[in-house]
């Protein structure tokens, strides 16, 4: 474990819990993408599969329960409980455009042909455009609320910790892995346009509005 | 370089 990891981590868990605190305080889930939500579901099911055959640590352990469970929660309160506030007429991405090709692509690169190694590879894959959903919703609304930005910002921030996190790990632990750096910087690259309008808009005060 | 067996990272 290093410091970029850790923070990474932890910024990941915050993004997490302000998304879901944000639906369950304002008892509302507008302008939030629940098809990002349900393939971040899938994301850390897929990933985390190996969760009762490969004991790493108790933080390890205790961090994928609690991602799993919170993301479910927050996809059970935006199409179950808070369903009449969930703004699906913006929200029109065809995530079987990212599923099908993403799932492909896990058969074709992946470490080793074995069903668990190629769903983490769906997995790693998957998360890098999971976010393509809410990225578009935002597109099409022309903002975000304040809140949102920030989930956007920590969520984004996370991958590009585990960046430095790779890089640290090369160097110090001899430690690779190609399919997990590749997919990292494209999922990074993605918050790129996020990023600059988060740093020149929502750091001073202002709300986040593309430009139309 | 170490490609790890086991996925250690979250």
């Amino acid at each position: 474990m290093n410091i970029f990891r850790l923070v990474g981590d932890l910024s990941h868990l915050l993004a997490i819990f302000v998304l879901l605190l944000k639906i369950w305080k304002s008892r509302s889930c507008a302008g939030v993408s629940g098809k990002s939500q349900i393939l971040f579901a899938l994301v850390f099911i897929t990933r985390y599969l190996d969760l009762f055959t490969n004991f790493i640590s108790v933080y390890n352990s205790l961090m994928k329960v609690i991602f799993i469970a919170s993301t479910v929660a927050t996809v059970y309160l935006m199409y179950i409980k808070f369903k009449a506030t969930y703004d699906s007429n913006h929200d029109t991405f065809r995530i079987e455009f990212l599923v099908v090709p993403v799932g492909g692509l896990a058969f074709l690169v992946n470490h080793d042909f074995t069903p668990l190694e190629i769903l983490w590879t769906f997995s790693i894959y998957l998360e890098s455009v999971a976010i393509l959903p809410q990225l578009f919703m935002i597109s099409k609304t022309g903002e975000a609320e304040t809140i949102t930005s920030h989930y956007l910002f920590a969520l984004g921030s996370y991958r590009a910790l585990y960046l430095l996190n790779w890089i640290y790990r090369y160097y110090f632990e001899g430690y690779f892995d190609l399919i997990a750096v590749v997919a990292g910087c494209v999922q990074t690259i993605l918050y790129c346009d996020f990023f600059y309008l988060y740093i020149t808009k929502v750091m001073w005060g202002k709300k986040l509005s593309l430009p139309a | 370089i170490i490609i790890e067996d086991v996925h250690d990272e979250l």
